[in-house]
């Protein structure tokens, strides 16, 4: 599992 | 994209159209807290700083705008055009205990200390617990219109469905991330008491009364 580099949630 | 997010953002959406509507039609802000909504105008500022630097989609760019624009507008209304109904008395929360904590832990725990990241990462702490000013306002009022508490329903379940989004975003696609999911959960647990108000009251056609 990885954390999210790029926020892709609003 | 998943229909929990997607529900989760139309409620948000729905939520700001029914609080944009309610100014504009009564001509008033009674019972809104203004202090929340320059606390929520201040999520978006920080947090979509990436609009113009980072595309994700077409949607994420189109709600970016949009929440910008809705938040600069409530604030407008409320500060502006309809000052002379906004609440000063019982709109009384110090935001600045809000703000320098949620600064500060920005700075200590995030994903990677960079001046977009740790904005985005005080966007995130500040809007689970940007309500505050507004609840506070509605336990100080005791009551809130129908219309506030169908705001108030609509708002804290866009990030109830968010929680739901994450589960399923971690079981699908073993994504998950710590920061967004401890602070949805502390901002889904502040509306809890109010929830159980709507549910129990204003969904029998009751007025929301808070116990005095």
């Amino acid at each position: 599992a990885t954390a999210t580099a790029q926020h892709d949630e609003l | 994209m998943n229909i929990f997010r997607f529900a989760g953002d139309l409620s948000h959406v729905f939520a700001i159209i029914i609080l944009l509507l309610k100014i504009w039609k009564t001509r008033s802000c009674a019972g809104i807290s203004g202090k929340s909504q320059i606390l929520f105008a201040v999520v978006y500022l920080t947090r979509y700083l990436d609009l113009f630097t980072t595309y994700v989609s077409l949607y994420n760019s189109v709600m970016k705008v949009l929440f910008l624009a809705t938040s600069g507008a409530t604030v407008y209304l409320m500060y502006v055009k309809f000052k002379a109904t906004y609440d000063h008395n019982h709109d009384s929360f110090r935001i600045e205990f809000l703000l320098i904590p949620c600064a500060l832990l920005s700075l200590v725990i995030n994903h990677d200390f960079t001046v977009m990241e740790v904005l985005w990462t005080f966007s995130i702490y500040l809007e689970s617990v940007a309500i505050l000013p507004q609840l506070f306002l509605v336990s100080k009022t005791g009551e809130a219109e129908s219309i506030t508490s169908h705001y108030l329903f609509a708002l804290g379940s866009y990030r109830a469905l968010y929680l739901l989004n994450w589960v399923y975003r971690y079981m699908v696609e073993s994504h998950y991330d710590l920061i967004a999911i401890f602070a949805g959960v502390v901002q889904t647990i502040l509306y809890c008491d109010f929830f159980y108000l709507y549910i129990t009251k204003v969904l029998k056609g009751k007025k929301l009364q808070l116990p005095a």
